[in-house]
């Protein structure tokens, strides 16, 4: 099955 | 912050609700805009609504208006969608936004009171990014496809090639697919399908995510999917008349 990735690690916080 | 049609804020908020509880509107002398995750941290929705927007806009001072959703729903069910609406925030008394709705055939006028919340809100920055592929589609179309496939599974797999664009879902008791290729025949801008690409990709998002996205198509007859190999989504609506957009980053469903 795939898995859902989170949004936050492909951006910067800032 | 005056706007002819309180429609244009109710459809931002249908957008949004199902992701977004709680969030801080960014006012400057640019426009209103919002940038939030949802709860799952699955997906970042962000909103413009630029002074264009408006029919008349001042921002003195830049502020931030901390908004609950749920109530601030509850006050724009009160506003006919082409009543104007015109939104107040002073610099001295932060705590509430007033709304005030005109209906100018009727000569009716009623006003609100929003309270405002303190919400720790993180912001997020988004790089401009080199797409692998980009789709622009009419979003009803778009919608249809969405809605449709999220029947059949909750993949959704997205892959573009010299084919088209393939949108696959895959379910239990069955699997189906919608091919899109690029239009040719049609004059409509708005109802062109129009694909390009560098190298063929296929990514795979979850199909309930995407159906939230697809409210937005009330705001715009189009929409331009972006995507990347092993990168988050774009999925953007841009508002007639430099309004402003609404774009979603939905993150991948990878191995």
């Amino acid at each position: 099955a795939l898995m859902q990735r989170e949004i936050v690690p492909y951006f910067e916080a800032l | 912050a005056r706007l002819p049609r309180s429609a244009v804020l109710k459809k931002i908020l249908d957008s949004v609700k199902d992701l977004v509880k709680e969030t801080n509107w960014d006012c400057n002398e640019e426009g209103m805009s919002m940038q939030a995750l949802d709860t799952g941290r699955i997906v970042l929705v962000e909103v413009m609504l630029r002074e264009a927007a408006f029919e008349s806009y001042a921002c003195e001072v830049p502020m931030t208006l901390g908004i609950d959703m749920e109530p601030f729903g509850k006050v724009l069910r009160c506003a006919g969608g082409d009543e104007k609406v015109t939104i107040k925030a002073s610099r001295n008394d932060q705590d509430h936004i007033e709304l005030v709705f005109e209906n100018e055939e009727k000569e009716r006028m009623s006003a609100f009171e929003l309270k405002l919340m303190d919400i720790d809100g993180e912001h997020m920055a988004v790089p401009d990014a080199e797409w692998g592929a980009e789709i622009s589609m009419p979003s009803s179309e778009f919608k249809k496809i969405v809605m449709d496939l999220a029947e059949i599974g909750s993949d959704l797999t997205i892959a573009v090639s010299k084919l088209g664009v393939t949108f696959t879902a895959q379910g239990n008791n069955c699997k189906g697919s919608m091919v899109l290729q690029p239009s040719t025949a049609v004059d409509k801008k708005s109802e062109q399908v129009a694909i390009s690409f560098t190298e063929p990709l296929e990514m795979t998002f979850a199909a309930p995510y995407m159906k939230m996205i697809t409210k937005a198509a009330a705001l715009s007859s189009t929409v331009t999917l972006s995507l990347d190999e092993a990168c988050p989504i774009c999925v953007r609506y841009e508002m007639e008349d430099n309004a402003g957009h609404i774009k979603y980053y939905l993150a991948p469903k990878e191995d």
